[in-house]
């Protein structure tokens, strides 16, 4: 699954997934990729998050919802990450899975579980010709 | 803010972060233009075979999409899930967002609106993908998503049909006991 922010020179903020789901899943399942709030979701005062990982897990939490809404509450992009993710593991323990968050003055932090460094590339005036970032997971 | 434009994605898909980049920043387009483009390379270099045709086959060998865009000025979104026979799934669900009063369309019938939209059906199929299924089969269809059926999804393949309740007490007396 690729799962992007973008936030253009207007300060407006859109959000975008792209996946094929789960390998050999049973024909007519959706993972939570086009799914509001779970793949992905905007609030153009706030910022955006977006997920990747065990969909069937994740879209049950509403993670990107969560985050933003925790950035809403005045958290910081990486204290929203890092709760949507948590949530998840509190009752997932094994679930693997990440998450991205960016509020609206171009902050981002990203969170993830079960994964090795997480991995996520960022293009900003801080990082003109882009950066691959790395952040262990909780 | 210091830090905008922005676009940011998971995984190190680096050229479509960059497209999107090159978009808000060098083309000043709009950030919901941004990521189309920017999903939409990773649609065309089926990035980590996670993203795109030729990935993820289901069971029946057959490679799915889904995808999803939201405008956080307009809270306006388009979706597609399970789509089939389309490869550019991020601009069809652009198109749902932009055509439609709804949100998400799906299946066979999601490939009906993309038709109407102007896209062609292809075949999301590849000799990779069709490889990655045939394996899945020959190593008894392990793993799968099955539970609650029979045969055993364990150790077959399918067709499974619920566990009769003849069943169900056999297993409970097999696995609960002192």
């Amino acid at each position: 699954t690729i799962s992007m922010v973008a936030i253009d020179r207007h300060g407006h903020v859109a959000v975008g997934t792209s996946s094929n789901g789960a390998n050999h899943k049973i024909p007519g399942r959706v993972g939570d990729a086009p799914l509001v709030g779970a793949g992905g979701y905007a609030d153009g005062t706030v910022g955006a998050a977006a997920c990747t990982g065990d969909g069937d897990v994740m879209m049950r939490f509403l993670p990107s919802f969560l985050a933003v809404e925790e950035m809403r509450r005045g958290s910081s992009p990486e204290d929203a990450a890092k709760t949507a993710i948590s949530r998840i593991a509190q009752y997932y323990p094994t679930f693997s899975g990440a998450i991205i968050a960016v509020n609206i003055r171009g902050e981002y932090a990203a969170s993830c579980h079960g994964l090795d460094n997480f991995p996520y590339s960022v293009h900003s005036p801080l990082h003109p010709s882009g950066v691959v970032l790395r952040v262990p997971c909780v | 803010g210091v830090g905008l434009p922005i676009a940011i994605n998971t995984w190190p898909f680096t050229n479509a972060t960059a497209t999107a980049w090159n978009a808000v920043y060098r083309r000043n387009l709009s950030a919901i233009d941004a990521v189309e483009l920017g999903c939409s390379v990773c649609e065309r270099e089926q990035c980590d075979l996670t993203v795109g045709y030729g990935g993820s086959p289901d069971e029946d060998g057959e490679t799915t999409l889904d995808a999803f865009i939201m405008d956080g000025v307009t809270m306006n979104v388009g979706a597609v899930g399970a789509l089939r026979g389309v490869k550019s799934a991020i601009s069809v669900a652009r198109r749902v967002l932009e055509h439609t009063q709804h949100s998400i369309l799906v299946g066979e019938l999601a490939t009906q609106f993309a038709l109407q939209m102007g896209f062609q059906v292809e075949n999301l199929t590849t000799p990779q993908s069709r490889e990655m299924w045939q394996s899945w089969r020959t190593n008894s269809c392990q793993p799968n998503y099955w539970m609650g059926v029979e045969p055993d999804p364990r150790q077959q393949c399918g067709p499974y049909q619920p566990l009769s309740s003849t069943s169900d007490r056999f297993s409970q007396a097999e696995y609960s006991h002192d």
